[in-house]
């Protein structure tokens, strides 16, 4: 999954 | 995505299946903190704010619509539910979980990675997950020996966080800038918090007994 910069996780 | 990260989600998701399942199979919520359900709710609605905003990927978005669409369901259910709502013992349920709401919201104004609306939400959604539980566990030592199904969710609960603290020590150690600080230590502050838990689960395990919590 592209991991952005923001908060990518749950 | 790392394979820790995708086993917490999913011990998280089935950790809300289960208690939805105890809810619908039984019609019934007791032993089941409401409190901690709310503070749950908040936690998603909270965190999860950037859902409009920031696509990451469908699982992400998919996932969070799941989160939040659970808990406001669980919530809505122990409060509103003609039948469901009548086996809610609010006496046992009495942890004042507003001063758990307030202290982790100040604590979010001081500590956080950017003073934005969303940054400072973000941070308190963190701390307030890291918390939820209390109420809940409250409830378990209070109640004594409580169902299969309400002790199931709390495991799964706490295993979703501890595989989230393996997929950040994974994500710190292959990532070279991967400084998630905040959500590092309330994950652990989290996961110690059901220490306490998981013994006492162990222990009857192993003895094959029903969970016997000291009161």
């Amino acid at each position: 999954f592209p991991e952005a910069s923001s908060h990518d996780e749950l | 995505m790392n394979i820790f990260r995708f086993a917490g989600d999913m011990t998280h998701l089935i950790s809300i299946l289960v208690l939805l399942l105890k809810i619908y199979a039984t019609k019934s919520c007791s032993g089941i903190s409401l409190k901690t359900q709310e503070l749950y709710a908040i936690v998603f609605v909270a965190r999860y704010l950037d859902l409009f905003t920031d696509f990451i990927s469908v699982y992400n978005t998919v996932m969070k619509l799941v989160f939040i669409g659970c808990s406001l369901a669980i919530v809505w259910c122990m409060r509103l539910h003609r039948v469901v709502r009548r086996t809610y013992n609010k006496d046992v349920d009495t942890f004042r979980h507003y001063f758990l709401v307030l202290g982790c919201f100040l604590l979010a104004l001081f500590v956080h990675e950017k003073f934005t609306f969303q940054e400072v939400l973000w941070a308190f959604s963190i701390y307030l997950e890291a918390v939820a539980i209390l109420p809940q566990l409250v409830l378990l030592q209070r109640s004594g020996n409580v169902d299969n199904l309400t002790v199931q969710y709390v495991f799964f609960l706490g295993a979703y966080r501890a595989f989230y603290i393996l997929n950040w020590i994974y994500r710190y150690l292959t990532e070279p800038h991967f400084g998630r600080w905040i959500a590092s230590v309330a994950g652990l502050v989290q996961t110690a918090l059901y220490a306490d838990f998981f013994y006492y689960y162990f222990i009857s395990w192993k003895n094959n007994a029903k969970l016997q919590l000291p009161a």
